[in-house]
């Protein structure tokens, strides 16, 4: 049974996509074998690992609405024990095509359900939306990650989003819990910056990790070559962040 | 009849609510009377001005589902000619409950049709998605400001709200116009942020504003006051550059 994680925040531009495609990418040079899937319609994520949406035929869409097998819509990527299940601009319909589906919020659980291949991990970059799409993803993981950028406007939406889950564990998925929170974009010579992981640290204590990503222009820069950081600038201050918090994640008590 | 606009891109994090706060600020300084609405279930643009959603009873939800007069959900500001039409959390319920409502789509085109207030420009801050809540706000008003934050992935979903604006203008609303598109965090010393400007300006030509808004952290945390920029920091240069920004908008060629 594959460890799962949902990426999730409503507030948009956090790094959910930048920390789903980096903790993967780190998870399986460590030897995981990760699925990575990817149920935003701006399919970032896919593109952050160089999949080419023109060339896709079959995407998650067709795994929530037609009820193809996970495995047809799968591709591999340049790196070693990563796949991702890719989605495209047609995934956008999916929201109001689900809203007649019954069940319509199990979609995504159901089609995991099938899956033939072992993985290891498997960790879903969500839309900025507490929408359809993203509570199929909430239903479909045993914990969620949560990224929140060092800004004010992030810090406002954690109720909503604390709420949501608690909805979500109510009708849906009652193991669903919190893996942790990753502070973003963290900027050491702002006071905005450490005001904000200071109040975030007060709301969710030990949940906060504690690695912190830090704002480095690298990572920003990665997703043009179609790689993750580990490939395009491992040397960077962002590519030793996200190998650190892999290291949490795993557990092994080797983050430094 | 006001102008209006909606400030809508459906990635995450581009300076949406930043644009439509500091724009709406300057506009109503300059002496013209401002309805700023906010469509975003986040409530960013309602809090940028100090409203305090505990306080609020009643908000766009109640506008859109129930039929209530705009008038009767509209607040005053601290800031003369300027009223806010708030969003609250429960706006996000809206998404799933216009569905069945018709018509779904111009709920708040009608809204607007009757108010009384003889408001010079009317400017709604959309939610980071193309859903049926930014729909309604593209129904709704004559043009459409488009931020684009410059860095790469903020390049991949153009060709997805374009295509939306064709949808939306076959179905809805005729004349939508694009009034123009704003470059924002731009930052001087990276390679990546000079890319991006000049494929946007391939793209869009000439409906690209001369301005550009560079990342400047006095922008947020001017937020977490509750004010716009005008008041928060007004010789920040991110208060000049939405200075400029309002003064090409205006068309009166005073830009800088
Ligand atoms: N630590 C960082 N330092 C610098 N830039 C970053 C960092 N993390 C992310 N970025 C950049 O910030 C922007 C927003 O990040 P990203 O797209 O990962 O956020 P998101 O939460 O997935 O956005 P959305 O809500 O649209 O899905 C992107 O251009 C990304 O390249
Ligand atoms: N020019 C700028 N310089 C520095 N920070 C900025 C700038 N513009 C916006 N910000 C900050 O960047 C973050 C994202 O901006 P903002 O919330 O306005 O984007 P948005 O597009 O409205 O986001 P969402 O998609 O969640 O609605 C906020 O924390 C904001 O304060
Ligand atoms: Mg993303
Ligand atoms: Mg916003």
């Amino acid at each position: 049974m594959p460890v799962s994680f949902a990426v999730v925040n409503q507030k948009g531009g956090v790094g959910k996509t930048t920390t789903t495609v980096n903790l993967a990418a780190y998870l399986a040079t460590f030897g995981k074998k990760i699925l990575l899937i990817d149920i935003d319609p701006q399919s970032n994520a896919s593109v952050g690992f160089g999949v080419d949406r023109q060339k896709i035929e079959r995407c998650l869409y067709n795994v929530l609405i037609e009820g193809l097998p996970a495995e047809e819509a799968i591709v591999k990527t340049s790196i070693a024990n990563l796949d991702v299940l890719p989605s495209t601009p047609k995934l956008a319909g999916a929201e109001v095509e689900l809203v007649s589906i019954e069940p319509r919020e199990t979609r995504l659980k159901q089609a995991l359900y099938n899956l033939k291949e072992p993985y290891d991990y498997i960790i879903i970059d969500c839309p900025p939306s507490l929408s359809l799409l993203t509570v199929n993803a909430l239903g479909a993981v045993q914990e969620v990650i949560i990224p929140i950028q060092c800004e004010y406007y992030a810090l406002e939406g954690i109720s909503q989003l604390t709420h949501t889950l608690e909805l979500v564990r109510e009708s849906l998925n009652p193991e669903l819990k919190i893996r942790g929170i990753v502070l973003t974009m963290y900027d050491h010579r702002t006071i905005l910056s450490a005001q904000v992981a200071e109040e975030t640290r007060k709301y969710f204590g030990p949940k906060v990790f504690q690695t912190v990503i830090p704002r480095n222009v690298r990572l920003a820069e990665a997703p043009s070559f179609g790689q993750p950081i580990i490939f395009y600038d491992p040397g960077s201050k962002g590519a030793a962040a996200y190998e650190n918090l892999c290291r949490e994640v795993l557990g092994d008590g080797h983050a430094q």
